[in-house]
């Protein structure tokens, strides 16, 4: 028995939105495919060890509260290139 | 802190940056100009870097505001999320800043967006900084209010700009001129780093303490040490970058909590600071604040919130000063040794955090219990400084 998630349909795709703005979050073609979903933990991962969240890998209240928060728009990977 | 890949920077110590053509209609354009200024004024402290304002013509830093979609592939977002984004020193879009019109910057106030932060954070983009992981840092990537009137560069950002471009080689002054360049009117800020002493070298005397907005401020020589809670190492500086209408060094130093004001007390004189600003009519002279003309100087003060009173220490004695009635008490001075056991004869410095007082003489200093007129603990002054 676990909680259930309050993360909805529309907070995942928000946060795949941040993840590729902020993150360099890559689309995968088959949106199912195991990889993607690998790709997008891998993501979370950094985001939340960059906010000093802790690394789940998975979209939980915390790190989405962190990415609604206001911020610059510069990408927290290194984009200058 | 971290630089942007390959450590992209400006070749020149002289940037150009643009006029405003598109302001923000949330401020006036006198306060646009001036948050964009001073937003540049905090890296040209601590760098050799000069930065000139360029009325017509294509400068390095081009400066706009604007709404959703806006010709560089990186659409704003509406309200709130997004702020202001900036590049990385290159030619054409590079080291440009760009400003989301959707939000509400304010030029001072908490509620909206400072542009003075915002502005701060995109130039340490434009100048070559990339985000930081430190919370405390200017480029930390997500917006936090800061008093504008108070705000130091934290040290991570300083690093991390004098990593690119090396640190201020002129001194300790501060000057702001203006003249003219080919491209038409311009306005040229130059500003210089100072040269701070290693305080954990060897034991730290203050000159005086202060809080102000929960903040603490530690005073020695010309330089202060500024401690907040969301930096873990307190931040150095010169007084006068804080407050530039303040004396070169300071004898005492308190916040009435009444008013917010800071007070600054310097051989017969003293001031009176609202945020940055000293108050109309001072200096003033100690006896205008009811002290008797025997007194030169004062070597202490502190406001002690449990009896609304603030004490302030000449040698070996001290005076209660009613905030409230703005006159000194009467039954005063008393000798320290005798009305505050446990402390010595003399006080160098002297603050409150949490309740309870702090009294500093040499490079000790002790907690004391006011209630109870107990000294709680011995501790050394340096353990402030994060040493």
């Amino acid at each position: 028995c676990v909680p259930v998630s309050k993360v909805t349909v529309q907070d995942e795709g928000f946060a795949k939105g941040y993840l590729k703005r902020f993150f360099n979050l890559t689309e995968e073609k088959d949106p199912l495919s195991r990889k993607g979903a690998d790709r997008m933990s891998k993501k979370l991962s950094e985001m939340q060890k960059f906010f000093g969240l802790r690394i789940t890998g998975t979209l939980d209240d915390n790190t989405l509260e962190m990415m609604k928060k206001p911020r610059c728009g510069v990408a927290d990977e290194n984009i200058a290139r | 802190y971290s630089t942007f890949g390959d450590g992209l920077k400006w070749s020149k110590n002289t940037v150009t940056y643009s006029r405003i053509v598109d302001y923000t209609p949330d401020l006036s354009q006198a306060e646009v100009d001036d948050s964009i200024r001073r937003a540049l004024e905090v890296w040209a402290k601590v760098t050799p870097l000069t930065f000139t304002k360029l009325t017509s013509g294509t400068a390095d830093i081009m400066i706009s505001f604007a709404r959703l979609s806006h010709g560089d592939n990186y659409p704003f977002d509406g309200p709130d999320g997004t702020l202001a984004h900036a590049f990385a020193p290159s030619p054409d879009i590079g080291g440009d800043a760009h400003f989301d019109d959707d939000e509400t910057f304010t030029f001072r106030s908490s509620t909206g967006y400072v542009l003075f932060l915002v502005a701060a954070h995109e130039f340490g983009h434009s100048l070559g900084l990339s985000h930081s992981e430190d919370r405390s840092a200017l480029m930390y990537p997500l917006y936090s209010y800061k008093d504008p009137d108070t705000f130091v560069l934290p040290q991570d950002d300083v690093r991390g700009i004098q990593s690119l471009y090396g640190s201020n080689p002129s001194g300790d002054t501060t000057t702001t001129t203006t003249g003219s360049s080919p491209s038409g009117d311009t306005t040229t800020t130059t500003t210089q780093a100072p040269t701070i002493p290693d305080v954990c070298s060897s034991p730290v005397e203050f000159d005086a303490v202060t809080t102000l907005k929960g903040e603490m401020f530690f005073f020695k020589d010309s330089y202060l040490w500024h401690s907040s809670s969301q930096s873990s190492t307190p931040q150095k500086s010169l007084i006068s970058s804080f407050w530039p209408n303040a004396p070169t060094s300071v004898d005492a130093a308190y916040e009435n909590p009444g008013t917010g004001n800071v007070l600054l007390f310097k051989g017969n004189q003293y001031w009176q600071f609202r945020g940055k600003t000293v108050l109309p009519d001072y200096p003033k002279r100690l006896s205008d604040f009811g002290f008797p003309s025997s007194v030169p100087k004062v070597d202490a003060a502190v406001h002690v919130s449990s009896i609304s009173r603030t004490l302030l220490f000449v040698n070996n004695k001290y005076w209660s000063y009613n905030e409230g009635w703005r006159r000194m008490d009467r039954g005063y001075p008393k000798f320290i040794h005798r009305h505050l056991p446990g402390i010595g004869h003399r006080v160098d410095a002297a603050f409150e955090n949490r309740g309870q007082l702090y009294f500093s003489s040499g490079s000790r200093q002790t907690e004391y219990h006011y209630q109870r007129r107990r000294a709680l603990h011995t501790l050394m002054n340096y353990l402030w400084l994060g040493c």
